[in-house]
């Protein structure tokens, strides 16, 4: 086993350089795959994008429709209001009785404050806002407010990215196929800015 | 050659890569920052009863209006439903059916909403683990952005080989090669191939870009 001479080293490093750019050639090769790869779920995203708005449409109007019946409804309230307070006064026991039953079951949290809670609320709402399912309308709107905002919060976040990554990717690296990037030497001599690529250029536009 | 004009000079790896890493982390991070701390729960399909529980939970504790959804189990509550007004005002009761048939549209599109809502993270999330993959496979090669900058540097630099013969802590049919990659301490690596093997510079490069790597992940 002779010893390695220093030149043989030498020999041994510049070859190993060779691997090393080729190993660094791969990897923008695989870069501009995952470039792809993020182009095909934007165009997905974009066309369920389309068919969200569509469905927000249908939403707000149904929405609208259940909002204007139920104005409507409201003008005429009183009509059966004996009837209904009579059997409302009934009906609150055995409702607090079983939603305090489900809250000890289910919900698994202390049950006295939500116990005196319910005991007022019962007392404040009218049978009619029961009667005309008012508590299905206000779940549905508070759900519909908290659709649009988790909708604009991701609106935020995907513009922020988006606004990125398309100056990113209108960058000349990405638009040349990746068969162009063999050119590259990564380990070129030149210090010296180039213009084209120089960031605060991007940054500034 | 990249430039299209002769009078520009060829580009510097860190002029190249430098800006590339920093946008593609400033972009994960600002599909992340909301993304993972979004309160909305999503009614899921796999628990649908769970997670309408967990809805009338947060319903009855926020202000009670939950224990409603419990009226079919009260017969006199379900009786104040089918009260009919239509002796006294026949148009009430139309109102009251055209309510119905809006809400329960109502409902339906707004859970058709959460559907679509669900796949669109679904989608962000997607693209968001995209840029960290994207950001995992630049983020070595932005690393050395710094270390190319200065003249005639060695970036790879092979200094020591010894075998079990030169040294027999080294086990027999190994080669163990000392190098010098980049900014790393000297990294030591370890092959089955012997110096004349045409695959031994290869295997050594393979196995030292990896401590380099995994030294940088950590």
């Amino acid at each position: 086993d002779k010893a390695i001479s220093d030149k043989e080293l030498q020999e041994m490093s510049t070859e190993g350089n060779k691997y090393i750019n080729k190993e660094i050639k791969n990897a923008l090769k695989e870069v501009k795959q995952i470039k792809t790869l993020i182009e095909e779920t934007n165009e997905e995203r974009k066309t369920l994008l389309g068919t969200l708005e569509e469905a927000k449409k249908k939403k707000e109007d149904a929405l609208s429709e259940t909002r204007d019946s139920e104005a409507k409804l409201k003008a005429s309230e009183g009509l059966c209001n004996e009837t209904m307070t009579a059997l409302w006064e009934e009906c609150k026991p055995c409702l607090k009785q079983t939603c305090m039953k489900f809250y000890a079951r289910v919900c698994r949290s202390g049950s006295g404050l939500v116990g005196q809670q319910l005991e007022e609320f019962l007392n404040q709402s009218s049978p009619f806002y029961f009667w005309i399912n008012g508590d299905r309308i206000d779940s549905l709107l508070e759900n519909d407010r908290q659709q649009s905002h988790v909708m604009d919060v991701m609106q935020d976040s995907f513009a922020r990215a988006s606004s990125i990554m398309d100056e990113l990717f209108q960058d000349r690296f990405f638009s040349r196929g990746p068969q162009d990037t063999f050119f590259y030497s990564p380990f070129g001599p030149s210090q010296r800015r180039s213009l084209f690529f120089n960031p605060k250029s991007r940054f500034a536009r | 050659n990249l430039m299209p004009f002769p009078m520009f000079e060829p580009l510097s790896f860190h002029n190249m890569f430098q800006p590339f890493f920093d946008m593609i982390h400033r972009a994960q991070q600002a599909m992340d920052v909301h993304l993972h701390s979004m309160p909305y729960h999503f009614p899921t399909a796999e628990f649908p009863g769970e997670n309408a529980n967990r809805t009338v939970c947060k319903e009855i504790r926020h202000n009670s209006t939950g224990c409603l959804r419990m009226k079919d189990q009260c017969d006199k509550c379900r009786e104040i439903l089918s009260v009919d007004c239509s002796t006294n005002n026949p148009a009430q009761m139309q109102l009251r059916q055209e309510l119905n048939t809006s809400l329960q549209l109502a409902e339906k599109f707004s859970k058709l909403y959460d559907q679509l809502l669900q796949s669109y993270q679904q989608k962000m999330l997607n693209t968001s683990s995209l840029l960290a993959q994207l950001n995992e496979q630049f983020s070595w090669v932005s690393r050395l952005a710094n270390l190319t900058q200065g003249e005639g540097q060695q970036y790879f630099q092979v200094t020591t080989v010894s075998s079990h013969n030169s040294d027999p802590s080294v086990p027999s049919g190994l080669t163990k090669v000392v190098v010098n990659l980049f900014d790393s301490q000297p990294i030591t690596v370890t092959v089955p191939e012997e110096v004349s093997n045409p695959k031994f510079m290869e295997t050594v490069v393979e196995k030292a870009l990896q401590k380099y790597r995994q030294k940088h992940r950590e």
